[in-house]
């Protein structure tokens, strides 16, 4: 799976997800990944979020929008309930992967699960910050 | 006003840092730099967020090395099924399709769908049907294949197991178990 979150200069929010599934799924399974509020979700108030990984426990969490609620419910911060999120709920239910995130200050977040995630951010005008492991 | 800034993902999963040579690594990172300094190019320019995240996840389903695209997983009947979906914040349009295998950019597909039609998620032949209307043109479900995507789907089927991105690894000896 593969994604991107964005904030651009006019304080807009943006989150794009694209897949191949999982090896040896059976035909037809549907993932998270083009479901608006599990695998993906932007809003216009407080955050993007793309994901990767178990996609039936992303979809039954409904874990990207679930980020944005504790923002917007419980006033958490980005980093709060993207952890929250990935290093408490998704591996109480076996769920293993991580998210991208960024809100609307421009606060990055990329929390992972899992033993690696291929990831990376850039600010406009600056060098791009990569990552695989936990560094 | 906060500083524009693009985060992207290639996937995550139980990838074993032993098995990940050097040369490997350095494929990856070079790979991921290139698609965010392209979205960093666009947010730079005055570009939106929907224009940068559209065009680092249609980079990134070019690359063969991640999950998406040319290089995506087979399923267990030996095929490919695409799925992607873009979000707008701004408006809280989305658009998405699924079980795509004809569409070389599933997340353009995906656009499509969010900015010229009524609905959020197309599947199968429909989504399909629905890009080829608007200028998309069809490709090959072979485009998407690799070997090693072949290898995995093989390693898997003798496991019986359905798996994530990146723990398709070969096995080492401390996963052998009897």
């Amino acid at each position: 799976t593969v994604g991107a979150v964005a904030l651009d200069e006019h304080g807009n929010l943006a989150a794009a997800t694209s897949t191949g599934g999982m090896t040896n799924k059976l035909p037809g399974r549907v993932g998270d990944s083009p479901l608006p509020g599990a695998g993906c979700y932007a809003n216009d108030a407080s955050v993007a979020v793309s994901a990767t990984g178990t996609g039936e426990v992303f979809i039954r969490t409904l874990a990207a929008y679930d980020i944005a609620a504790l923002m917007d419910y419980a006033g958490l911060s980005l980093q709060q309930a993207s952890e929250r999120v990935v290093m408490e709920k998704l591996p109480a239910l076996g769920g293993s992967g991580g998210i991208i995130a960024v809100d609307r200050e421009g606060n990055v977040a990329m929390p992972f699960n899992s033993e690696g995630m291929y990831r990376g951010f850039g600010y406009a005008g600056d060098a791009p910050c990569v990552g695989i492991y936990r560094e | 006003m906060a500083k524009a800034v693009i985060a992207i993902h290639g996937g995550a999963g139980a990838l074993a840092r032993a098995q990940m040579s050097a040369e490997q690594e350095q494929r990856y990172i070079e790979a991921l730099s290139g698609v965010i300094e392209a979205g960093q190019t666009i947010l730079a320019q005055g570009g939106s967020a929907l224009d940068a995240v559209t065009e680092a996840v249609r980079l990134l389903e070019e690359c063969p090395l991640f999950n998406a695209g040319i290089g995506a997983v087979f399923t267990r009947a030996g095929t490919h099924e695409l799925d992607a979906c873009v979000m707008d914040g701004n408006t809280l349009k989305a658009g998405a399709v699924a079980g795509v295998s004809r569409l070389r950019n599933p997340i353009l597909a995906a656009r499509l769908v969010m900015e010229q039609s009524p609905h959020v998620l197309l599947t199968g032949e429909g989504a399909e049907q629905f890009a080829f209307e608007h200028g998309v043109e069809p490709v090959s479900p072979s485009l998407f294949s690799t070997p090693e995507r072949r290898e995995q789907l093989a390693r898997a089927r003798q496991q019986g197991e359905t798996r994530l991105d990146h723990d398709s690894g070969p096995l080492d000896e401390d996963q052998k178990f009897g």
